[in-house]
């Protein structure tokens, strides 16, 4: 019905609310608004169809274009680094996207750099053995600077091309794991100061506006340079992402939609927008 | 922040005299904004905002020398009620007539239920109690190990089977060793899960069912956004709550979600996890959440 409905006020409520309730925050979701207005007048919008329409583009626009993951032009092996707060999934995330490199052919190897966690090298260890992938880890306590260290290593030794390094979960709050995460990186950056060639941050998609804080705080201590979104699989639509690719510039570069290795893909700002209005 | 806000308002009408409707309407679009920026359920922002409104339209507000604190007083004072403030009891542990009062935490992937049950474990062990965990958490790669590996660190027993068992099985016979041990608090960690997976909804109403435990505690990250309100509402209509849990308050979440979770379910939030490590649990200040959910 909504094909050759006109634009009513209560369209407008309901376009508002859906993006409030996605999380997309309402500073962005009034300047949403505002643009869309503008866009009535302008191109002489009268059907609900085209105004839902006109949302979906601006929403895309403010994604930007995908981004695929940087690999390493100069070195043989490519670093990428996970960060992100604590429980997101970037331990999961990781074997995800071993699965599919090693599946692209890649030689891949793992760094277990959360030293703090319990079970936290058991977790990626158990991963590694289910992919069949190498995993380099330290006893419990030890310095993560220490364990990438010895990843580079094996890496340069094992002829691997792509370096995963996993990290504690770390609050963006937290000055003093703040100053780890740079430590971690400059040890990569002595082995190749190109490195890491990616810096992923892991946001979980049930997050609220706080996912907007904590890419603000990585970007500044430790760069980012692309995002992982999880846990789409749930009801939470991430929405915050809109105000972290628009106004950080941040690539989303994949998502994740479950719990099990397949359950990741490259992002679609087209699907993914689509799925702001089912 | 919503103070600075709404004393910006109010200062642009000083020198006019009295306040109008006018006025109260744009302090109430503040205070919605400080809300939603604050992650509160969209739905109830509006409930919310109507209410204060009708309160700061009233002759305390109109004829007031300082407005804004005024409704600042309002909003708070409907915050706190809301988050419970009028019941401190409530925030209490539900004892067992008879031992062992079993507490089970459920929730959603990455909240936080892992820690909290070793959090917990040390807190009533704390007070006396004999306290034993039960790692049932048998899908995600190492969670019994991590369990475990609290237990070992705070000398608390964890009651543990091989992979391969089922949950709803391993909590039954974890209830019989707790009698068997003389424990007098038993501490369910459960698998994180979606509250749109029916098998595994299922699973937990069926260990609560077999296990008749005291407290069923939803654990919810504090960062959580608008999805708080659906997911607390499908834990509470499959499984059933008694509490809340209210996990990473150390970071800067506003921690709306709080809200949105205590509103839809009637439970009370009856702890705040404030860092990683075991110590690191508090009791629930509601006057606290609500100045911090102000900004
Ligand atoms: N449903 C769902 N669950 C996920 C997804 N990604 C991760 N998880 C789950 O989220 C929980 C936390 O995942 P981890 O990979 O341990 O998260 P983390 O960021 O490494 O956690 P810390 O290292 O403790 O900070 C686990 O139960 C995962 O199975 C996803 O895309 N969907
Ligand atoms: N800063 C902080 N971190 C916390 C808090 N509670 C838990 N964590 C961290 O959050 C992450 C997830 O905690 P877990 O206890 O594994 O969460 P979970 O709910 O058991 O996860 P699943 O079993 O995968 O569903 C870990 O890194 C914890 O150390 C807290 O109050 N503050
Ligand atoms: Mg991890
Ligand atoms: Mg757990």
């Amino acid at each position: 019905a909504l094909e050759h409905d006109d634009i009513t006020d209560d369209l407008w409520d309901e376009l508002e609310e859906t993006l409030i309730t996605g999380d997309v925050g309402v500073q962005t979701t009034d300047k949403l608004m505002q643009v869309l207005h503008d866009r009535v007048e302008a191109e002489h919008l009268t059907r609900g169809r085209e105004l839902r329409d006109a949302l979906k583009e601006e929403l895309e626009i403010l994604l930007g274009d995908p981004e695929p993951l940087v690999f390493s032009d100069t070195s043989p092996i490519s670093v990428f680094l996970v960060v992100g707060v604590n429980g997101v999934g970037k331990t999961t995330s990781i074997a995800k996207l071993a699965n599919l490199l090693k599946r692209q052919k890649h030689r891949v190897m793992l760094a277990a750099g959360d030293t703090f966690r319990a079970a936290a090298t058991e977790q990626i260890k158990t991963w590694g053995e289910r992919i069949g992938v190498p995993v380099i880890s330290h006893q419990h306590g030890a310095d993560p600077g220490a364990v990438v260290y010895d990843a580079m290593q094996a890496a340069q030794a094992r002829g691997t091309d792509v370096l995963i390094v996993d990290t504690a979960g770390r609050l963006h709050t937290k000055f003093n794991l703040m100053e780890e995460l740079k430590k971690i990186m400059k040890v990569l950056q002595k082995y190749d100061p190109e490195a890491p060639h990616e810096v992923l941050l892991v946001i979980d998609a049930t997050t609220g506006q706080n996912g907007f804080a904590q890419a603000k705080q990585f970007v500044q201590d430790s760069g980012v340079s692309g995002i992982i979104l999880t846990k789409l699989d749930g009801t939470a639509r991430g929405g915050i992402v809109f105000a972290v690719a628009s106004e950080l510039g941040l690539p989303i570069k994949y998502i994740g939609t479950g719990e099990k290795l397949g359950d990741i893909a490259p992002f679609d700002p087209v699907q993914f927008v689509d799925a702001l209005f089912e | 922040s919503l103070t600075q806000r709404l004393d910006n308002i109010f200062d642009r009408m000083r020198g006019k005299g009295k306040i109008t409707e006018k006025d109260v309407a744009d302090a109430m679009r503040e205070v919605r904004q400080a809300l939603l920026e604050a992650d509160v359920n969209f739905k109830l922002v509006k409930q919310f905002v109507n209410k204060v409104q009708e309160r700061a339209l009233g002759a305390e507000v109109l004829a007031s020398l300082t407005p804004a604190q005024h409704i600042i007083g309002i909003v708070h004072d409907e915050l706190v009620e809301m988050l419970g403030g009028d019941d401190p009891e409530a925030t209490k542990i539900k004892f067992a007539g008879e031992p062992p009062t079993i507490l089970m935490l459920v929730g959603l992937q990455g909240s936080g239920k892992t820690t909290h049950a070793a959090k917990l474990a040390a807190y009533f062990r704390k007070n006396g109690q004999k306290v034993g965990m039960v790692a049932a958490d048998m899908q995600r790669p190492a969670a019994v190990q991590q369990l475990q590996q609290l237990g070992r660190q705070l000398d608390i027993p964890v009651y543990a089977e091989p992979q391969g068992n089922k949950p709803v099985d391993i909590t039954q016979r974890a209830v019989r060793w707790a009698r068997e041990q003389a424990l007098t608090v038993l501490i369910l960690d459960t698998a994180g899960r979606l509250h749109i997976d029916d098998a595994l909804m299922q699973e937990v109403a069926t260990i609560r069912q077999r296990t008749q435990p005291q407290e069923v505690l939803l654990v919810v990250d504090a960062m959580t956004g608008q999805d708080a309100v659906r997911v607390a509402d499908e834990f509470n209509k499959t499984v059933g709550l008694t509490g809340l849990i209210l996990t990473k308050m150390d970071g800067d979440a506003r921690g709306g979600a709080a809200l949105s979770v205590r509103q839809v379910t009637g439970v009370p939030i009856k702890f705040m996890g404030t860092g990683e490590k075991t110590d690191a649990l508090e009791p629930f200040y509601p006057d606290r959440l609500a100045t911090r959910i102000l900004g």
